[in-house]
């Protein structure tokens, strides 16, 4: 499973 | 910074020619579901000061522009409301069928912002459509799009760079792939963009 990418946008 | 840009724009144009002619209502409340359903972790999920403001300000401003829009004596009555015929759910529902579909992770919060990321992409349509319909597209308008445009087109590079130069970061492939189609989007409004630029001329969409 695909790490899920930190949520750092915007 | 170019989105915020983008926003300063357009909130130049309103408020100093209290006139939103030009301007896609449609686009604008569009943004505005993108925004609250992307940024309902304002409160959970602290990245940042510079975040944390960013998020209030995208918030703020959409929300400030549709009460302009709708509210305001004199810009209301500049709205081309005949022309921004673009309905909301023709995008709405598919973003939100496709967000169900593919996503990360199945709960309430990844599937809203799942969908913000699909809906951003296809936000501007209303506004593409409206253009194309304007014949006198003022100076501001055109920059509010093209810096509209802008933004993810760099956020392209900002994920390459990323991608490349950090170490925790990891590939996030909704995000990637609705950030290209967005970028794609553009593509024929920066081509008449640059084109006009560089004849001098007024910005002018073909039929």
């Amino acid at each position: 499973v695909a790490k899920e990418a930190e949520k750092d946008e915007l | 910074m170019t989105h915020l840009a983008s926003i300063c724009l357009l909130l130049l144009k309103i408020h100093t020619m209290k006139s939103c002619a030009g301007v896609s209502l449609k686009t604008q409340e569009l943004y505005a579901l993108v925004f609250v359903t992307r940024y309902l972790d304002l409160f959970s999920n602290f990245v940042s000061m510079y975040n944390t403001i960013m998020k209030i300000i995208f918030l703020s401003s959409t929300f400030g522009i549709i009460w302009y829009m709708r509210g305001h004596k004199l810009v209301r009555q500049s709205y081309d409301k005949e022309q921004d015929t673009f309905r909301h759910y023709f995008l709405v529902i598919p973003c939100m069928v496709l967000a169900l579909v593919i996503h990360s992770k199945f709960t309430l919060l990844e599937v809203l912002w799942t969908f913000s990321i699909y809906l951003e992409a296809v936000a501007i349509l209303p506004q593409l459509v409206l253009l194309q319909r304007t014949r006198n597209i003022d100076n501001l308008t055109g920059n509010y799009i093209f810096c509209l445009g802008a933004y993810r087109a760099l956020y392209l590079l900002n994920w390459i760079y990323r991608y490349f130069m950090e170490k925790n970061y990891h590939a996030q492939w909704i995000t990637w792939m609705a950030g290209m189609i967005q970028t794609a989007i553009y593509a024929d409004f920066f081509y008449y963009y640059f084109k006009s630029w560089k004849k001098n001329e007024r910005l002018k969409l073909p039929a």
